[in-house]
């Protein structure tokens, strides 16, 4: 769908009239380690298809909080820049939401991006 | 900056390379407008220049608007989430996701869940020819993009990293390097 200019959008196109594809991811903000939350799986998933959780892993792919999926979340907030909590903040919710593109960011276990470039943190990416 | 595995790059024997539109997207004039655009910005700062064929088939790059599940593993998820795909040296394939609403001209808003085509395909184009992705966010091969912005000039970042791979363009005089992004940068996105 190409539109010329911004004034050629339709109203129904408001972001709030249009489910996209990660907007229930919202729902996991404040979720931390240990948790069980339903729907959680597809937030691994993502990890998953971004390259921070290892592809073969697919037994983690649970409603569980677990160590995978902290440590994932530990590398992503690596490399955007944010604080290293491993928890699913506000911050760093409001930036997994976001449209990108869909070239993994850690490929064959590493990262050229932040993450990769300190060394205690490669070796987490390299054992995923 | 970051590259793929291994470094792939063109052979440097390919400096002059040819891209093409799935014919079956039917393509606007003002929207391969905006793909020259694109492909011009890289071959400012590199010794590479690129040329629209009208034969898919034999093109170096391939250029496809694709929904959902297009074949290749890697399924569009509709409006927002994923925008497009490249791959790594020479596979040339970029894929952008048909069911966006994409913005051909100017700075989109973050009023509408529209996103700013130029800045999808400098981006990709950058995976086409060997970046992968940065962790600076002024850079135009950071992951993620806002539905109000656009960026569409390339940081120091970005032209550093491409420089490494194919070199510099002798009539590059190094002042096209950005710090900025352009539009609004608040919004969530989504």
């Amino acid at each position: 769908h190409f539109f010329p200019n911004v004034s050629a959008i339709p109203p129904s196109l408001i972001p709030n009239a249009i489910e996209g594809a990660w907007t229930s991811f919202q729902n996991f903000t404040g979720c931390h380690p240990g948790q069980k939350v339903d729907g959680l799986a597809k937030l691994k998933r993502y990890f998953q298809y971004f390259g921070y959780i290892n592809n073969n892993a697919s037994t983690n792919c649970t409603d569980d909080f677990d160590d995978a999926l902290e440590e994932a979340i530990k590398t992503y907030q690596l490399n955007f820049n944010l604080n290293v909590t491993g928890e699913l903040d506000a911050p760093t919710m409001e930036h997994i939401v976001r449209p990108r593109c869909g070239v993994a960011d850690v490929i064959n276990g590493t990262s050229s991006m932040n993450s990769g470039k300190r060394p205690e943190s490669h070796i987490h990416a390299v054992a995923h | 900056y970051s590259f793929f595995p291994n470094m792939p790059r063109w052979p440097p024997s390919r400096t002059d390379l040819t891209y093409a539109f799935l014919p079956a997207n039917q393509i606007e004039d003002s929207v391969k407008v905006v793909f020259a655009r694109a492909f011009v910005r890289w071959s400012d700062v590199i010794p590479m220049t690129f040329t629209e064929t009208a034969s898919f088939s034999t093109a170096d790059i391939r250029i496809g608007f694709f929904s959902g599940d297009h074949g290749d593993g890697e399924p569009f998820d509709g409006v927002l989430g994923t925008l497009a795909h490249a791959f790594s040296p020479p596979s040339g394939l970029l894929h952008l996701d048909g069911d966006e609403n994409w913005v051909v001209n100017g700075s989109p808003s973050t009023a509408y869940a529209a996103v700013d085509l130029e800045s999808v395909a400098v981006h990709e184009i950058g995976h086409l020819l060997g970046l992968g992705h940065s962790s600076v966010e002024e850079a135009i091969m950071y992951p993620t993009i806002s539905t109000g912005s656009r960026r569409v000039e390339l940081a120091s970042d970005d032209i550093q990293g491409i420089q490494y791979l194919y070199g510099s363009n002798p009539n590059y005089n190094g002042s096209t390097a950005a710090t900025t992004q352009e539009g609004d940068t608040s919004g969530s996105g989504s």
